[in-house]
């Protein structure tokens, strides 16, 4: 989390982090067996990763202090449109973890709710991002073990479109927008998500009450000004997440 | 004929009957039926020449040589001698038709002559007057039989060999039958020969014997200086295990309760004296149990106020509450009054019913809001490991313990809420006061 504060204990209790085969990853809590991530941090070259090789930290906020008895998934989810060989198409970008034994919750483990079905995001309402991914220090990234928190906007989906628009006439390579991706941060940068918060929950409130509006997907640089943060629309995938759930 | 099977009915007609029959006529017929039946024989037709006392043309019907009938003409004509539609009846078993015809037959009139049914009738012997100076068939008894009779006697006699008269004999004398009647031979006459009767009065247990005496009472009785005593001549009646007591004198016992299924009755007389007897009918109850007592939270079925032999109790406990003997629950519960006075099971008791453990509630609990140990009434109320579960709106959260032993809800659930989790409401919100 690039700008953001650190967490305080039990303050977001949906969020999970992942080690992936020594890289860190973020996830949410969405249900006693089910935790929602992004896709690409469970596929690798070669193709989805073993469940084995994925580890589930939850209730942290501080990872010093890392259980030795880590949670594994029964099984991996990735959604079946999610097709990024060459990490320039992460449209789909979402997937599920489903726990062998139901958790029970406390005050540090709690799920987050789900997007009402058809809700849209207004440009300019705030939300949550976090994850224990990188963190900035006098502009250098660097590794923090506390779990950070940021707030950002959501932007207008042209204007996003626009800003990766003109990044991709500088390089090829850049991913495309799709509609089931929006974008959150500010124009100015320097606040925003980073590596290693890739699956973490995008979350808004309501009377209190939090539900997860986006997956951290990708983006260009951390924090940069002009660029964006972009997430997965998790609205999209209410019947996916639901079908899935239901079929495991 | 008489050689041949004895008939019970048959039939009779002149020769070439319906077609008018010819003269110099002379035909028989000897009509016999089995012993102890008689004849009775009725025409449905007759038509004889008509003649003043039957002189030219006739139809004689006779039994054993006596002439029962002579008759001629027709039911129309008013001369002759017609039997009309009333039958004859023979004194015994045989009968006798005579038919004659005389050497001319009216020229006008042609007579058919006649046909006759007949058929064998039971003499009731026991219903005939004895002859003048001779001894009625039976002497006591007499049971008149199809085609013949029996003698019987009564009790205290027997039939003698003759199987016509009887002799004295009351020494096998066993009642079992549920009520009766019994008397000394010879009752209410005097016997002037000695006796020595036994009667044994015995059904079986469970019932008790009462004897009713008849008022008609009179056993000889003898003074002493004791005052009178019942010496040459009494009744001694036996009941087990309560000993034994003498009856004799004018004054009828009455009612005598045994309390017991058997009694022996012994008459003894000598043959001097003057004993007229007795008579008595006895009946039979049921012994009775004891009340079978209250029961609390239950109630006995049916409600009486005696209870006996073979009567049967039933015990049904209030709702919520179960049957328990000995430690065991039972499915329902009878109980027989039996012959030796006492209930084949005692009392059960009724216990309150429970509900067991009420069902654990995943990520909850519940709590007794009334009642205890699981039991009949008993309240609980489930609740959920709140703030990070709790129910569905509308979810039903008390259970009561039913009659059926189980708990339920208000709404009629047997299964207890689900507590869902809570999402998204952090106990520990991000919140900062910095601008």
């Amino acid at each position: 989390i690039i700008g953001g504060n650190n967490a305080e204990p039990n303050s977001i209790p949906w969020q999970v982090l992942l080690s992936i085969n020594g890289k860190r990853a973020g996830g949410m809590i969405i249900a006693d067996r089910w935790i929602l991530t992004a896709a690409h941090v469970l596929t690798s070259t070669e193709g989805p990763i073993l469940s084995n090789n994925v580890r589930i930290f939850m209730g942290l906020t501080v990872i010093d202090t890392l259980p030795t008895s880590a949670v594994y998934p029964a099984s991996i989810h990735i959604h079946p449109g999610y097709v990024n060989p060459g990490l320039v198409d992460f449209n789909n970008d979402i997937a599920l973890l489903r726990l062998e034994h139901p958790l029970t919750f406390s005050i540090s483990v709690m799920p987050i709710c789900l997007p009402e079905g058809g809700s849209t995001l207004v440009n300019g309402h705030m939300g949550i991002v976090s994850g224990f991914g990188v963190t900035n220090d006098q502009n250098r990234k660097i590794l923090t073990n506390r779990l950070k928190y940021v707030e950002l906007p959501v932007v207008d989906q042209e204007i996003c479109r626009a800003s990766i628009a003109a990044e991709r006439s500088k390089n090829p390579n850049t991913p495309l927008l799709s509609d089931n991706m929006f974008c959150a941060g500010f124009p100015e940068g320097g606040r925003d998500s980073c590596q290693g918060d890739s699956g973490s929950p995008f979350s808004m409130s309501n009377n209190n009450r939090f539900w997860a509006a986006g997956i951290v997907s990708w983006g260009i640089d951390c924090g940069r000004e002009g660029t964006y943060g972009v997430y997965t629309s998790i609205a999209n995938y209410l019947s996916w997440i639901n079908k899935t759930m239901n079929e495991n | 004929l008489l050689e041949t099977e004895p008939q019970m009915y048959g039939e009779v007609r002149s020769p070439l009957y319906p077609q008018p029959y010819a003269p110099n006529l002379q035909e028989q017929w000897d009509l016999h039926v089995p012993e102890g039946f008689q004849i009775r024989i009725t025409f449905t037709h007759l038509d004889i020449e008509a003649s003043a006392g039957c002189h030219y043309d006739a139809l004689t019907v006779l039994f054993d040589g006596k002439v029962l009938g002579k008759f001629c003409g027709n039911e129309n004509s008013a001369d002759g001698n017609h039997p009309g539609s009333e039958p004859l009846l023979s004194p015994g078993n045989t009968l006798t038709l005579i038919f004659k015809t005389d050497s001319t037959n009216p020229e006008r009139h042609q007579n058919v002559g006649f046909l006759a049914h007949y058929q064998a009738i039971d003499i009731d012997e026991c219903a005939a007057e004895p002859e003048e100076d001779k001894e009625p068939l039976c002497p006591q008894i007499c049971l008149n039989t199809l085609g013949t009779y029996m003698c019987s006697c009564h009790h205290g006699y027997k039939l003698r060999s003759d199987q016509r008269t009887c002799v004295l004999s009351c020494n096998d004398g066993l009642f079992s039958e549920p009520e009766g009647h019994l008397a000394s031979p010879g009752y209410p006459n005097p016997e002037h020969q000695a006796l020595t009767c036994q009667y044994i009065i015995s059904v079986p247990a469970g019932f008790t014997v009462s004897l009713n005496f008849s008022d008609n009472f009179q056993i000889e009785s003898t003074i002493t200086d004791q005052g009178p005593e019942c010496l040459y001549h009494w009744l001694q009646v036996t009941i087990p295990g309560r000993g034994t007591v003498k009856l004799c004198g004018e004054k009828s016992p009455g009612l005598i309760d045994t309390n017991s299924n058997t009694v022996t009755l012994d008459y003894y007389i000598d043959s001097d004296g003057w004993s007229r007897g007795w008579s008595l009918d006895y009946s039979t109850h049921r012994v009775e149990c004891p009340f079978p007592g209250t029961l609390t939270n239950g109630r006995v079925t049916p409600s009486l106020s005696r209870y006996l032999y073979r009567d049967y109790i039933y015990v049904r406990c209030d709702t919520g509450y179960k049957l328990m003997m000995d430690g065991e629950e039972l499915p329902s519960f009878s109980a027989m009054c039996q012959s030796n006075r006492q209930w084949h099971l005692p009392l059960p008791e009724c216990h309150i019913t429970d509900c067991g453990e009420p069902k654990m509630l995943l990520n909850g609990g519940f709590q007794f809001l009334s009642g205890m140990h699981n039991q009949y009434q008993s309240v609980i109320e489930y609740h959920c490991n709140e703030p990070f579960y709790n129910f569905l709106g509308g979810n039903e959260v008390h259970f009561t313990c039913d009659p059926d032993r189980r708990w339920r809800s208000n709404e009629d659930l047997i299964v207890p809420p689900t507590c869902l989790p809570v999402c998204g409401k952090s106990m520990n919100p991000l919140t900062g006061h910095q601008r």
